[in-house]
């Protein structure tokens, strides 16, 4: 139990630092075990410096550079051990568009080097740009949903509507 | 094992039969607010045996069932069946001779569920072990759901422990 | 005391009802005073039914849908006593673009009625198109903001560089 | 009484002497993640008299003051001032005489926070007072902040009723 969560902490640590690197492209990031010498009664923190900046605590960082290193951490489990789907719901929201770009590259690279399928729920014209193939939910009739397979232009078309 | 395809009827505002093919790669799914993306989503992970209905943004279990529209009367149950791809033969054991195996759960109002694999009927708790096994599940860190981002910001660090755990 | 604060929930209420109305483009909600009879010790619950859709508790509604209504009881406490400046950080991030629109009418009303001057921090090129002038931060030198006048199309080249 | 001008200097990132003028209707800021467009509005619900450093999202007052870079040297000082358009004469009794006040408050490192009007030290209390004579201040619900549309809904019904007190 316990030599096992060490074990995973030290995976996803890997993981998390040349992520962490990747989507802010440079600066350095960190996880820690804290409150207690025995990790299965740990809190895991998280230390982080964008490039550029000096290293502060989380709450410091700017709404985007809290999304980006979390989603650090959840890609660096996720890497530790890929499971076969992975759903990914509006979380590209608080990003810039170059750190849209960067997350989709990130994408990219998980989706060749595992087996996983990928879903992603965004309202990003960018992040639609990059997907495989898209689907659009509607609601012609109020309250009912209904889903249909759409091209980039037919998507776009769909954010210009209600 | 992969995961091919989801079909939806009477699950939140996918009230007719929905198929959902989910291919190889990334799949965008788009619409305006409030059209039904964030349940599409839910409907597998409440197919994986998530049996908190907080999970599921509601206040009841039975809040997942459609109830009801401008138009349209509520029903009395949901269904939402998960169609696997098991010809890697990478499914736990007892399911070696089922290159498909198919994942079923229905809900009926002040009833409770109902699961099946391969029309067969199972407890939660099979469901749950089957997609253990294969590293997902309903609370897989891969599943991320919308505002989990701002929570895992903000949450305390024993809690964030917790999701180190699910990994383990 | 407890007179003030009934008299502010009337006001508000009434502001709420017709603030969502406008920003739903129909539907119906309302401001419930709840687990106290004493307004000074009772909790505030909130109501709401998107047009077409059954009313539902809070939690059931989507990210957007949420976020909108939210905007309907802040604005609709702004309207009841306006203060003299407004500042909006990202709050159009879950909007999909018709709702985008929608809130960007609903500022414009707000800044003809009011006297206030409004502040929005923005990622959205829909907002930003709304606004009477644009002002951008950037951080030529890391880890060192300076800001400057912009106008549209530089704003937009902004977004597309780190 | 309106807002006219901020001048940042020292504050979170904004390192040099850096004016903001604020004028009527609706301006935008924008700008890539990480540049320092909430520390700006920041400095502002700061120099009104905020006293959580909490809500300045540190873990010290003294973390409003410039940290230091790749290329500069931390400071020690921090100094915000607002400067306010009186010639309505809408500002409280004691005003009447000024068409212009200007607030500052200035933090030195392990020494805390002054405060100015019109030149004139008082204390936090008096700046605290005369934004919320003018149905302002650093408490104001109409000062959003990033992030707080999410906590308002998943707030408790009697967390939600305090922003109700503050507008009362
Ligand atoms: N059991 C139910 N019956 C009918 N409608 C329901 C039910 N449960 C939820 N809904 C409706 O589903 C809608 C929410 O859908 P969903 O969360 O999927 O939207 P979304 O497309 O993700 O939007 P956003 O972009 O804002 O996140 C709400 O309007 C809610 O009223
Ligand atoms: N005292 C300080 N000294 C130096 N840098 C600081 C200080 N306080 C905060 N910062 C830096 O300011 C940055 C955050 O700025 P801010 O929150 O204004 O970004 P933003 O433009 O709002 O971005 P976003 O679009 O992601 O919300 C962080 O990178 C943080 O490290
Ligand atoms: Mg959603
Ligand atoms: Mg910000």
């Amino acid at each position: 139990g316990r030599e096992r969560l060490k074990a995973a902490f030290d995976k996803v640590q890997a993981h998390f630092k040349e992520l962490f690197t990747t989507l802010f492209d440079g600066g350095w990031a960190e996880l820690q075990l804290i409150e207690a010498a025995d990790p299965l009664e740990a809190g895991l923190e998280i230390l982080a410096r964008p490039p550029g900046k000096k290293p502060q605590v989380m709450t410091l960082l700017s709404g985007g550079e809290q999304a980006l290193t979390a989603l650090s951490l959840i890609f660096a489990i996720f890497l530790t051990n890929p499971a076969p789907i992975c759903v990914l719901d509006e979380v590209d929201a608080p990003l810039d568009d170059a750190n849209v770009e960067r997350f989709c590259n990130l994408l990219d690279h998980m989706s060749r080097k595992t087996e996983t399928r990928f879903i992603t729920i965004t309202h990003n014209p960018i992040t639609m740009a990059r997907m495989n193939r898209l689907f659009g939910v509607t609601m012609v009739e109020r309250g009912v949903s209904q889903l249909v397979s759409v091209n980039l232009e037919e998507a776009e078309r769909f954010l210009e509507t209600a | 094992m992969k995961f091919t395809k989801l079909q939806i009827s009477g699950f939140k505002t996918f009230v007719d039969a929905t198929e959902f093919l989910i291919e190889p790669g990334l799949t965008g799914i788009v619409g305006p607010n409030g059209c039904g993306k964030s349940n599409l989503v839910e409907a597998m992970r409440w197919v994986m045996g998530e049996n908190s209905f907080k999970a599921m943004r509601a206040s009841g279990m039975d809040d997942v069932i459609f109830s009801g529209s401008g138009e349209r009367r509520a029903l009395d149950i949901a269904e939402v069946a998960l169609v696997l791809d098991n010809s890697d033969n990478s499914a736990p054991a007892g399911f070696q001779d089922s290159p498909i195996i198919e994942v079923t759960r229905q809900i009926e109002r002040a009833e409770g569920s109902t699961y099946r694999i391969n029309g067969r009927e199972v407890r939660a708790k099979d469901v749950q072990l089957l997609f253990a096994d294969a590293s997902t599940g309903a609370k897989s860190p891969a599943l991320v759901r919308q505002g989990q981002i701002g929570e895992l910001i903000s949450a305390k660090p024993q809690a964030r422990r917790r999701i180190l755990e699910e990994a383990a």
